[in-house]
C-alpha cells in the first residue's frame, strides 16, 4: 500500500509532541498541534531538543530529528519541569 | 555534565541497594552481576560504597515493571523509555525502575542491563543528563563495546563535583 503523506506527517507531529511533553516539559492543552509557525512554542522546543541532543538546530522535523526521537532512551526528562 | 535542581546528593558514604524483583529476560545471577558492575562504575571514581541488602529500608530500590507502576510515571511498552530513576532523597529518592517490556540482555542485543543501570544509578546519585553524546549520562541509549567501556571524563567530572574523588577516602 502507498503511504499517505498527510497521515505520515500527522503521525510525526504526534510523535514529536509526545516526545516534547515527556522529555522537554512542553505544555499543551491536550489537543494536537496541527500547524507550526516559526517561533511558535513547539518550534522553539524542537530547537531546544535539537541543541541538547546535539543535532543541527533547524526547528524542523528533519530525518535526523525523527530518527533520534525513535531511539530508546532514559525516561528522565532532559530539561527540568 | 549537569545536576538536578538544588543539587541533591547522599549525605552518607555507604549506600545500600535492594533488588526487589527480576526480569524473566535474564538469569538472576546475570542481573545481580550487571547491577553490581553498574554500581562499581561509580564507586571506582568516588568515595562511596554500595552494599546489597534485603532490608526494606535500602537507600536504592531496584525493580522491573511494565506500564503503570505506582510512581505517576508509567512506562510506554517496548522501545521509547527503557528506564528511569530518581534523584537522591528519602522514600522513592534514588530508586531505579526498569521497563519490563524491554528486552533485557547481558550482551549487545536488546537493552544491555549493565549499561542502562549504570546510567540510571548516575541519576540515583544526583547527576542529570549530559549533552555530551559519548558520556554515560547522555539520555539516548547507544550500543557500546564491552571491552573498551570506560566512564567518560564528563561523567567523572560530574560525579566528583558532587562527591569528591576516590583519593579522599
Amino acid at each position: 500500500f502507498p503511504i499517505d503523506p498527510k497521515r505520515k506527517v500527522e503521525e510525526d507531529m504526534k510523535l514529536i509532541q509526545k516526545y516534547l511533553e515527556n522529555y522537554y516539559s512542553f505544555k499543551t492543552d491536550g489537543k494536537p498541534v496541527l500547524r507550526w509557525k516559526s517561533n511558535s512554542p513547539i518550534v522553539n522546543k524542537i530547537k531546544e531538543m535539537q541543541e541538547f541532543i546535539g543535532l543541527e538546530v533547524t526547528g524542523k522535523l528533519d530525518s535526523n530529528t525523527l530518527e533520534m526521537m525513535q531511539k530508546p532512551r532514559c525516561g528522565v526528562p532532559d530539561v527540568a519541569d | 555534565f549537569s545536576t538536578f535542581a538544588g543539587q541533591p546528593k547522599w549525605g552518607k558514604k555507604n549506600l545500600t541497594y535492594r533488588i526487589l524483583n527480576y526480569t524473566p529476560d535474564m538469569a538472576q545471577v546475570d542481573v545481580d552481576a550487571a547491577i553490581k558492575k553498574a554500581f562499581t562504575v561509580w564507586s571506582n571514581v568516588i568515595p562511596l560504597t554500595f552494599t546489597r541488602v534485603d532490608r526494606a529500608d535500602a537507600d536504592i530500590l531496584i525493580s522491573f515493571a511494565a506500564r503503570v507502576h505506582n510512581d505517576f510515571n508509567p512506562f510506554d511498552g517496548p522501545g521509547g523509555t527503557v528506564a528511569h530513576a530518581y534523584a537522591p532523597g528519602n522514600g522513592i529518592g534514588g530508586d531505579a525502575h526498569f521497563d519490563e517490556d524491554e528486552d533485557w540482555t547481558k550482551g549487545s542485543q536488546g537493552s544491555n542491563l549493565f549499561f542502562v543501570a549504570a546510567h540510571e544509578f548516575g541519576h540515583s546519585l544526583g547527576l542529570f543528563h549530559s549533552r555530551h553524546p559519548d558520556s554515560l549520562m547522555y539520555p539516548v541509549y547507544r550500543h557500546f563495546d564491552f571491552k573498551t567501556f570506560r566512564l567518560h571524563q564528563d561523567d567523572i567530572n560530574g560525579i566528583q563535583y558532587l562527591y569528591g574523588n576516590q583519593t579522599l577516602l
